[in-house]
């Protein structure tokens, strides 16, 4: 089918190539077979491809389900709010397009200009969700207690709190670790 | 708070709330874990006098312990003052809350996500009277123990032995080597008294493969280890170091014949072997953690990236163009392609695994009635999404990691313990390399048999032979 480059066409199109992978991995099975191979050696050598299907299979759900939930679930939001869910899954559609060219341009009729798009896609999505960025994980809403992070607490106060980190180390609890005394001095003054 | 964070909040198009609402499930949701969690923080469990990253191997498991009896504690209390239910706090235990508390990993995890649940899914009616209460008020604690020196997700390649003595009415759990020994198990090597033990079981001169056991491993009073049972710590890891993974090897252990969990398969005392209506039934246990790890690996990205986006905001770096000040890192492209592929794919995940633990309770309410049909739907989705999702987590914390220069690197911004806890999770519940393989086994059988209908999540593969054929 002809390529479709909208968010349904780009999941669909994640399906085509699953199914091509799952496919090309059982003709692969066959063929060994056909010239003589066991089932199970036929399988091992494919056994790379195998898993490469299985996750084209699992983008494919993935990808899906995201769009299909997030549709369901933005139905009763603000439009403000529902217009940035709708980026998000468009930024990550694209993304995973822009990540399976290869794939993609081997298994649909993707072509050099579709691919342009998709590029330009994902930049202006990454302009438009920018402004948003803080916002959307102060949704995650994670406290501090939990985040335990010197670099990502609420208030911003990282380089307070990188060097306030810092200050527990034991060795800053003395200007002068015996360590000194013990190796470094005698070796600085040639007493060894 | 830090201006430049402040402007962002004020520049901010949507209400933050609205979207807290909708990931917690609803504002009644988003007010009983922020109850939850102020009860928690204000017991103060969670403040370390002295930063764990500078205690010794020993006392990060003896902290880790200290702390997860604490947790337990109060759990019982605002249980009781509360009437709640057990789930409410179980909550506790796992997810944001118990790694907030317990940085590193908890040495009681095992005991509510495999101990319990496993005792729940396989134990009789009669079993589970008897030991899902001692193992709920944490009379025992218990582990789950599969994995051995030499043999990992091919369960069917396990050695340890339950053979059945018909005279004593016991099994006799012997480990007839050294790669037969169990290793991993978290809380096994000094937490855990008893422990799920899986091996092949022998009755009347013939194998029947592999079964559940229920095996006490240390003296419910000394703690001292039981005669014949050999048990310690595998050592130190990349990450996780709080929960006391352990070994554990049998030198011909007697349990009596009721030890076997017998919900599905059974051992008559004379020795007759009972067979279980589907030997899948079995991999409900792995089943229901690989579902329970892509809830996981959400909180893990979505602190991550909380962590990375926040410190883009404040941190400024270099001069993106002439003769103005430095820009906040976040305005670089190439920092928001790193950020907000992490935020999106957290979104995914989250909106994938509701789908996924609402497909796993169908399937697990339609075996009750004996109906397997889309059991191994559901075997090779839960395979493979453990697999993408781990991996993808782990990368996308290591991208958080990288965004925040030489400062994510510090453990202080809790970047490398994350990515310890996250990289874990592609290696336990079944390496991903063969989670993938088994969702390819399904894979290959769905496109053989693409004549008949297929079950909804690989209907794509009947259509696309249906277009190739034409």
């Amino acid at each position: 089918p002809p390529w479709d480059n909208s968010l349904q066409g780009i999941i669909s199109g994640f399906h085509t190539l699953a199914a091509g992978k799952i496919g090309l991995c059982v003709s692969q099975i066959e063929k060994r077979q056909a010239s003589g191979m066991s089932y199970e050696d036929a399988w091992n050598m494919t056994s790379v491809q195998l898993t490469a299907a299985s996750e084209a299979h699992c983008r494919a759900i993935i990808l899906s389900s995201y769009y299909t939930e997030t549709e369901k679930m933005s139905r009763g939001v603000s439009a403000p709010l529902r217009l940035v869910l709708t980026q998000l899954v468009e930024l990550y559609v694209v993304y995973w397009a822009l990540q399976c060219l290869g794939d993609l341009l081997r298994f649909t009729s993707i072509s050099e200009r579709n691919i342009e798009e998709l590029q330009n896609w994902y930049e202006d999505l990454l302009v438009k969700l920018r402004p948003n960025a803080v916002g959307l994980v102060d949704a995650f809403d994670i406290r501090d207690e939990i985040l335990r992070s010197a670099l990502g607490a609420y208030d911003g106060r990282a380089y307070e709190r990188l060097m306030e980190e810092a200050m527990k180390s034991p060795l800053n609890k003395e200007p002068v670790n015996e360590s000194f005394h013990k190796y470094l001095k005698p070796f600085m003054q040639g007493k060894l | 708070v830090n201006p430049d964070l402040q402007k962002e909040r004020d520049n901010c198009t949507f209400n933050v709330t609205e979207l807290t609402n909708l990931i917690d499930g609803g504002p009644q949701k988003t007010e009983e874990r922020k109850k939850r969690e102020e009860m928690v923080f204000k017991e103060g469990i969670h403040i370390d006098e002295v930063p764990s990253d500078y205690l010794s191997h020993k006392e990060k498991y003896e902290l880790a312990v200290k702390k997860a009896c604490m947790l337990f504690k109060m759990m019982r209390r605002l249980q009781e003052e509360e009437n709640a239910g057990m789930e409410n706090y179980m909550a506790l235990l796992g997810g944001n809350l118990g790694s907030a508390i317990l940085g590193d990993g908890s040495p009681l995890t095992l005991h509510y996500v495999m101990f319990i649940p496993t005792l729940m899914g396989q134990a009789t009616v009669e079993q589970q009277a008897y030991w899902i209460g001692r193992a709920f008020n944490l009379s025992i604690i218990g582990t789950y123990a599969q994995t051995e020196l030499g043999h990992g997700t091919f369960i069917r390649g396990l050695e340890t032995t339950a053979t059945y003595d018909a005279a004593t009415k016991q099994f006799v759990l012997h480990s007839p080597t050294l790669t037969a020994y169990k290793w991993w198990p978290g809380g096994l090597a000094h937490t855990a008294n008893y422990c799920v033990v899986m091996a092949q079981l022998y009755t009347q001169g013939k194998c029947h493969g592999i079964h559940p056991f229920i095996v006490q491993l240390r003296d419910e009073e000394t703690h001292m280890p039981l005669p014949g049972i050999k048990v310690g710590e595998i050592g130190a890891k990349l990450g996780m170091n709080g929960t006391n993974n352990g070994f554990l090897g049998f030198d011909n252990v007697r349990i009596p014949r009721e030890h076997m969990l017998m919900k599905n398969s059974k051992v008559l005392e004379d020795g007759t072997y009972v067979n279980a209506p589907s030997s899948k039934l079995t991999y409900g246990t792995m089943m229901f953690v690989r579902v329970m790890l892509v809830h996981d690996v959400c909180n893990y990205m979505a602190k991550a990236v909380t962590i990375a986006t926040r410190y883009s905001a404040v941190r400024r770096q270099s001069q993106l163009r002439p003769n103005e000040p430095e820009p906040q890192i976040l305005e670089y492209v190439t920092q928001q392609h790193k950020l907000l592929i992490g935020i999106s794919s957290v979104h995914a995940f989250r909106l994938c695994a509701a789908w996924l633990w609402d497909m796993y309770n169908n399937v697990t309410a339609e075996l009750e009635t004996g109906d397997l049909e889309r059991l191994p739907e559901l075997h090779a989705l839960s395979c493979c999404l453990k697999a993408i999702t781990t991996s993808d987590a782990a990368a996308c914390v290591e991208r958080c990691r990288l965004s925040c220069g030489g400062h994510g690197y510090m453990l202080s911004s809790n970047l490398p313990l994350t990515y310890g806890l996250v990289t874990a999770a592609c290696t336990y519940e079944g390496e991903n390399t063969v989670m993938l393989l088994q969702t390819a086994r399904y894979l290959v059988k769905a496109w053989r048999t693409a004549a008949h209908a297929l079950p909804p999540t690989v209907s794509y593969v009947g259509l696309a032979r249906t277009g190739r054929r034409s």
